[in-house]
């Protein structure tokens, strides 16, 4: 475990605290897209098939439960809660995210690092991982202005993965056998797609405006 | 051989 790690993962666990907060704090999930929710929790799903077989460590364990309990949680809450339903943007969240998923899968079953049931579903949910975010920006574009804390959600979202990719390159500086190419690769196009949102956030925060993304 | 390294990460 090294620093650039360990802060990627609490910004992650920052940015599903962030979104619960403003679920639960304001019964209400206008600006958020059920379709990127779905796709995080099928990338959870998918990616910790091991959660049950390999024990790495505590902390592994209990941040593979957190994320995979809370994606869960936010999906259930955002399709059957009444309050919080009422709220969701659903004319505005019609990204076909299944054509992500299609693509995804047939992706891990071209390029994956052993053609094992494990291996393809982890390569499956770290290229699906990369594109969960477009169904989100494309509604945040659409909904026009972003509240805070749906701000502060996608913004965390984004830069944990850029600290996964300092992560990387430590690794691969300090470690032998440390080959994650399929990981990385994935990670900076998932971090590149967040590239114009980062921008307008650093703008928004720079003149202290409203965060506003173009349509 | 390198054994399958284990994917320790999140």
């Amino acid at each position: 475990m090294n620093i650039f790690r360990l802060a990627g993962d609490m910004t992650h666990l920052m940015s599903i605290l962030v979104l619960l907060l403003k679920i639960y704090a304001t019964k209400s999930c206008s600006g958020i897209s059920l379709k990127t929710q779905e796709l995080y929790a099928l990338v959870f799903l998918t990616r910790y098939l091991d959660l049950f077989t390999d024990f790495i460590s505590v902390y592994n364990t209990v941040m593979k439960l957190v994320f995979i309990g809370s994606s869960l949680a936010i999906v259930w809450c955002m399709r059957m809660h009444r309050t919080v339903k009422r709220s969701y943007d659903g004319q505005l969240d019609t990204f076909r995210h299944y054509f992500l998923v299609a693509a995804c899968f047939l992706s891990a079953l071209i390029v994956h690092e052993k053609f094992t049931f494990q291996e393809i579903f982890w390569a499956f949910s770290i290229y699906l991982e990369a594109v969960a975010i477009l169904p989100q920006l494309v509604l945040l574009q659409r909904s026009g202005n972003v509240d805070n804390l749906t701000g502060q959600y996608v913004f965390f979202l984004g830069a944990y993965r850029a600290l996964y990719i300092l992560n990387w390159i430590y690794r691969y500086f300090t470690e032998q056998h440390f080959s994650r190419w399929i990981a990385c690769i994935s990670g900076l196009v998932q971090t590149a797609l967040y590239a114009d949102f980062f921008y307008y956030y650093f703008i928004s925060w720079k003149n202290n405006s409203k965060l506003q993304l173009p349509a | 051989v390198q054994d399958q390294v284990s994917k320790d990460e999140l």
